[in-house]
């Protein structure tokens, strides 16, 4: 799966996501990629967010509404939020899952509960990372 | 005007059981840097979010490493079902197809769906369909086909036959 999440500077926020799905998957499954609330979710003022794993759980628990209900509703900061799930409920249960998203003032979260990620982000200071493993 | 700022990833997994050699790797690295490249041009020179992120996963669909467009994962009947989606926060819409068989870069017919606003999703030959009347380029399924991928499925099939497939390296279950 690959995903992107953007910030411009009229402040608009996008996310997008894109997949194959998993090896040997069943004809006809879809998981969350396509699904918007799941794996991919904007909104302006709040966060945008793209998921990668466990497809199936990121739409039982509609991951990306759920960080953007977080960050608007209670308040918490957007690697709070992400990470929360991830994390928190998440790698307890052995649900290998990670994301990247990216709030209103451009801040930058990208946790993940297996042993890498790949991922990359440019700062609104215009620096690039680009990492694998951890 | 205010921050902008751009983030990707191209799946999540057990990197040290992925078969990869070291120049795979730093292919793969080339490859994101790449897609940040592509997002940063559109951002820094005042573009919108949304051209944005779909220029970044573009750039990705079109690689071979990862799981999506070019290089993605081949189902149990041996053929690619592709999804994506798009979502604007500004006007907060998207659009999204799935199980797609034909659309070189899904997240293009993503976009077309959400700007068109008929439906939210579009799923199967009718996702297909829409993309090529809606002027997208449709390949053969074989487009997709990547000699890894290919290796990737005969050997899930034979940990099913040996019931081992819990033990299957991340390669060879996602890529």
């Amino acid at each position: 799966t690959v995903g992107a999440v953007a910030l411009d500077a009229a402040g608009h926020l996008a996310a997008a996501t894109s997949t194959g799905g998993y090896n040997n998957k069943p004809e006809g499954r879809v998981g969350d990629s396509p699904i918007i609330g799941a794996g991919t979710y904007a909104r302006d003022g709040v966060c945008a967010v793209s998921g990668t794993g466990k497809g199936e759980f990121f739409i039982l628990h509609a991951v990306g509404h759920e960080v953007a209900s977080r960050v608007a509703y209670l308040g918490e900061s957007l690697e709070q939020a992400s990470s929360k799930i991830i994390i928190d409920e998440f790698q307890p249960r052995s649900i290998g899952a990670g994301l990247v998203a990216v709030d209103a003032k451009g801040n930058i979260a990208a946790p993940y509960n297996t042993d890498g990620m790949f991922r990359g982000w440019v700062t609104p200071e215009g620096k690039f990372f680009v990492g694998t493993h951890d | 005007m205010g921050p902008v700022a751009l983030a990707i990833h191209g799946g999540c997994g057990v990197m040290a059981k992925l078969d990869l050699s070291e120049e795979e790797w730093a292919a793969a690295r080339v490859d994101l840097r790449r897609s940040l490249e592509a997002g940063w041009a559109i951002l820094s020179a005042g573009g919108s979010a949304l051209d944005a992120v779909q220029v970044a996963v573009i750039v990705m669909e079109d690689s071979p490493h990862f799981n999506a467009g070019y290089g993605a994962a081949l189902n149990a009947a041996g053929y690619h079902e592709l999804d994506a989606s798009i979502m604007d926060g500004q006007t907060q819409t998207g659009g999204a197809v799935a199980g797609s068989r034909h659309i070189r870069n899904p997240i293009r017919a993503a976009r077309l769906v959400m700007e068109r606003g008929e439906a939210v999703l579009l799923a199967g030959h009718a996702a297909d369909d829409y993309a090529k009347a809606g002027g997208l380029e449709v390949v053969p399924n074989s487009h997709f086909t990547t000699e890894r991928r290919v290796k990737a499925l005969a050997a899930m099939k034979e940990h099913e036959k040996q019931g081992t497939a819990a033990k299957a390296s991340e390669s060879e279950k996602h890529g």
